[in-house]
């Protein structure tokens, strides 16, 4: 574990735990895409089905059951709960999510690290979790209408892939026969994605002005 | 053999 491994651990805690604080504390799912929340659910479920048979850690195997239980529940509370469920932008989020999944599935079983069940799943909630982002995207820019909270909760999503970014550079060159292409490409891709909101969350900061994205 | 791969990050 690297400083860097671990900060990007740490922002991806902060950003569920920001979405927690407003879905539980303020009762709102505002400017929330259910559909990203939803790949997520799906990112973790299929990425973490070893969490009975592979033991790394203690920590690896908490942090899973955060990711696992928040992601689901975040599902839970939008779609189910009395308040809050009422909030959600139905309208607004309207990307075709579920049409993100065969793509994926079908570059899993073409390129692999190794085809096992596990690990093709494993790689399958790699590629999906790259673009898991989209729908949320999409739904910044047609609400138009950025809370603080929402913003916050990209931003450290962003930060979460950055520093895993510098957490692979930095194992590349202090430990041996460290090498992941599809982990660096995937995790690539999704951190390029973020790239663009990072532009923009930027400008509005330092114009002081609150965030709005171009159509 | 079987054996999966070791994937220690999250």
């Amino acid at each position: 574990m690297n400083i860097f491994r671990l900060a990007g651990d740490m922002t991806h805690l902060a950003s569920v735990l920001v979405l927690l604080l407003k879905i539980h504390t303020i009762k709102s799912c505002a400017g929330v895409s259910l559909k990203t929340q939803e790949l997520y659910a799906i990112v973790f479920a299929t990425r973490y089905l070893d969490i009975l048979t592979s033991f790394v850690s203690i920590y690896n195997t908490l942090m899973k059951l955060i990711f696992l239980g928040s992601s689901f529940s975040i599902v839970w509370y939008m779609k189910y709960h009395k308040t809050v469920r009422r909030t959600y932008d139905r309208d607004q989020d309207t990307f075709r999510h579920w049409f993100l999944m065969l793509p994926c599935l079908l570059l899993a079983l073409l390129i692999h690290e190794k085809f096992t069940f596990f690990e093709v799943l494993w790689t399958f909630s790699l590629y999906l979790e790259a673009v898991a982002i989209l729908p949320q995207l999409v739904l910044l820019q047609r609400t138009r209408n950025i809370d603080n909270l929402t913003g916050q909760y990209i931003f450290l999503l962003g930060g979460y892939r950055g520093f895993y970014i510098l957490n692979w550079i930095y194992r590349y060159f202090t430990e041996p026969h460290y090498v992941h292409w599809i982990t660096w490409i995937a995790g690539l891709v999704q951190t390029l994605l973020y790239a663009d909101f990072f532009y923009y969350y930027f400008l509005s900061w330092k114009n002081n002005k609150k965030l709005q994205l171009p159509a | 053999s079987e054996s999966e791969l070791e994937h220690d990050e999250l």
